[in-house]
């Protein structure tokens, strides 16, 4: 089983075309091995990024330096994930 | 003691579980819902539909799929929710009652076993298919950039490592390629809505090109009044518009082939994003987004109905 322990899924919002190509090329660094959740459409429009752990500084220092902005959405994966499996067993007993 | 009354609507589910609820809906109503096996996954597994009818043959129909990318739960949930009601509100509710008493509906609520198993047992995040690609190590094609619309162009990816890998050739994907069979044999398909998560959003074609759509004008009409009924219930905004203008370009995708094979109300959807979870929606939203979505798809049902070509 695949764990996501301290992956984040960044929310990010590019102010201009100029940042999204900036976004576009982050995305095609095969070695950060990061995934558009919610794809970049236009300024103004949220991206999700989904970020493995070891690549967030990476990347955070990234948007920081390129002064786009963001927010993080999920602080934890695996932790969402396991309190979602918490659930459907506890649905499933019942 | 099996019982469809005892299913909770309320929290995620296996595929076998959701199969044996397929099952349990049949038994109960055999009079208007069967199941009919329109092929095999890549791993084997029986690719389901759901046909609902009052009888006639070939009737006009329409066409309901529900997690062709695996790690949409809250799709393949909204779609069991949505199979239920069409059965409940029958005889009911006078719009589903007037469609089901001249169409059919076939409804394909696991589109992609494979992918959706796999989210299961080993990575909850998995959104392709489970196909093995010929001199790569990396697994699965996007079945919704696997259609012959566009194939092979923007917005997909000739990399078998991408998320959005548009395989080996249109339709190389049994699990597309059983529904694109379907659709062809069948002949009288007036609507295709393909349903996914999450970015609130109505589509229609095109996506692989910027050409209105020689319907737009209808489409947009009636995807606006679609996503201004689901708003009615909790608020939920939705964008609509053609996938080209609204998000962009897609090549290869289920609405496009659909309306390029005839099929004029061709959809898609993406459900809600609370701005918080993402693809892990808590399953306490799958009631919430599956009852706000049920309005506007009887918008476009009862407009198939109204409208016929």
């Amino acid at each position: 089983e695949q764990l996501f322990r301290g992956d984040q899924v960044l929310r990010i919002t590019a102010s201009n075309e100029e940042q999204i190509t900036l976004l576009r090329v982050l995305g095609e660094q095969a070695e950060l091995q990061i995934d558009f959740w919610r794809d970049l459409t236009g300024p103004g429009h949220p991206a999700d990024l989904w970020v493995p752990f070891p690549s967030l500084q990476a990347v955070k220092i990234f948007l920081e330096f390129h002064s786009i902005s963001y927010s993080v959405m999920i602080e934890d994966v695996q932790a969402l994930l396991d309190e979602e499996k918490k659930n459907m067993t506890r649905s499933r007993r019942i | 003691q099996r019982s469809i009354s005892t299913f909770d609507f309320a929290s995620y589910h296996t595929l076998e579980e959701i199969y044996d609820w397929m099952d349990m809906l049949v038994d109960d109503h055999p009079n208007l819902v069967s199941k009919i096996q329109i092929g095999q996954s890549y791993e084997n597994r029986p690719l389901y539909v759901l046909k609902f009818s009052t009888g006639g043959s070939n009737r006009p129909a329409i066409w309901l799929d529900t997690g062709i990318h695996s790690r949409e739960w809250i799709t393949q949930a909204t779609g069991v929710w949505t199979a239920n009601k069409i059965v409940k509100e029958y005889g009911q509710d006078p719009s589903v009652t007037a469609i089901l008493d001249s169409m059919d509906i076939f409804f394909e609520i696991i589109t992609n076993p494979d992918g959706f198993v796999f989210t299961h047992s080993s990575n909850r995040l998995w959104r392709k298919t489970r196909s093995i690609n010929a001199g790569s190590s990396c697994v699965g094609v996007d079945p919704n950039r696997n259609w012959d619309a566009g194939f092979g162009g923007s917005g997909s990816s000739s990399d078998p490592c991408s998320e959005t890998y548009r395989g080996p050739y249109a339709h190389s994907e049994s699990e597309v390629k059983a529904i694109v069979d379907f659709i062809r044999s069948h002949g009288n398909v007036k609507s295709v809505i393909s349903i996914h998560s999450y970015s609130q959003m109505l589509l229609f074609p095109y996506g692989y090109k910027r050409t209105p759509a020689a319907h737009h004008q209808e489409l947009n009409e009636l995807a606006k009044k679609a996503v201004s009924d689901l708003a009615a219930m909790y608020g939920t905004k939705y964008a609509y518009g053609s996938v080209a203008d609204t998000i962009y370009l897609a090549d290869g995708t289920t609405v496009d082939w659909a309306y390029d094979n005839g099929v004029k109300y061709s959809f898609t959807f993406e459900l809600r994003d609370t701005g918080r979870y993402g693809f892990l929606l808590p399953s306490t939203q799958i009631i919430p987004t599956a009852t706000e979505t049920w309005p506007a798809l009887l918008d476009i049902m009862v407009h198939v109905l109204e409208h016929p070509y």
